[in-house]
């Protein structure tokens, strides 16, 4: 079962993840009585490396033009300095006492601390790249909302010239999106969604010109159910998108689906 | 343990690296 819900997330925290909590046990099975080694050195790159990730993540943060990221992002930073910090502490400490207990109970919170603050930012950032996504998917749906309105030709060939960047771009990012996620349920349904989208796409087109055709047609023949026929895709395409960006913002597992 | 310890806090370097990375990719 993954635990992360990105590969990139995955790929960065899993190898660390396993080595922080198989140190652990094995720190608080020990009865070794040791003496720890100086991990000054390591220590200190840890502690450069947080410098500039620190840097790094408040040049994004004073960059972004998402507020929730603006927000949320902070915490995560202070988190890793914190942790860093503790290591500091826990270095001197082992190098004056190498026996010392509480300086181990640093470096476990202290590494703790540092997976935690990585993986909240890492998620700060994903969020923030799935709602790039999501500000897509909106706008195919305003679009959307104004088929009903199109009762000329010239304004259909607008609509699509409109709507096709918007719908191409909202398709290349779900299927790298669909390709990111390691829940394979996840993926099944952004995979089912997008194909249903790029099917119902044309359909709607030609259901829009056939109503444009009968009602500037003399007798008006037929165009109320060709408006109810581009209304009803209207509504099928919607749904898609909207079940779209629903599974976009999931992160948790259904429990359901592991029965 | 000795061992351990060098090599998780070489690790955990390497993901603060990889975030920074990370980053600094998508944010371009």
């Amino acid at each position: 079962m993954p635990v992360f819900h990105t590969k990139t997330i995955e790929s960065i925290l899993e190898p660390v993840a396993h080595q922080v909590s198989r140190l652990v046990i094995l720190h608080e099975e020990a009865e070794d009585g040791n003496a720890m080694p100086n991990l000054e050195r390591p220590v200190q790159a840890v502690s450069r490396a947080v410098s500039n990730l620190v840097k790094v993540g408040r040049e994004t943060i004073n960059s972004s033009d998402d507020p929730i990221l603006r927000q949320d992002m902070p915490a995560s930073l202070v988190r890793v300095e914190q942790a860093s910090r503790l290591l500091e502490e826990a270095s001197s400490m082992l190098k004056a006492d190498p026996y010392s207990q509480p300086a181990r109970g640093k470096l476990i919170d202290g590494s703790r601390g540092i997976l935690q603050g990585t993986s909240s930012l890492l998620l700060c950032f994903d969020e923030s790249e799935v709602r790039k996504i999501i500000v897509e998917c909106k706008r195919v749906l305003d679009y959307l909302a104004v088929a009903e309105v199109i009762d000329t030709m010239e304004d259909l060939v607008q609509f699509v010239k409109d709507l096709s960047p918007c719908l191409t771009k909202v398709s290349r990012d779900v299927d790298a999106r669909e390709k990111e996620l390691t829940h394979q349920v996840h993926r099944e349904m952004l995979i089912r969604c997008l194909e249903q989208v790029k099917t119902l796409a044309p359909i709607l087109i030609c259901s829009m010109k056939i109503y444009i055709q009968l009602t500037s047609h003399p007798n008006n023949k037929g165009s109320g159910e060709a408006a109810e026929n581009r209304n009803y895709l209207v509504g099928r395409m919607g749904d898609e998108i909207t079940e779209i960006i629903r599974v976009l913002q999931l992160t948790t597992y259904d429990e359901d689906e592991w029965d | 343990l000795r061992i351990g310890w060098e090599h998780l806090l070489t690790s955990i370097n390497r993901n603060i690296n990889e975030v920074e990375n990370q980053i600094l990719t998508r944010d371009s």
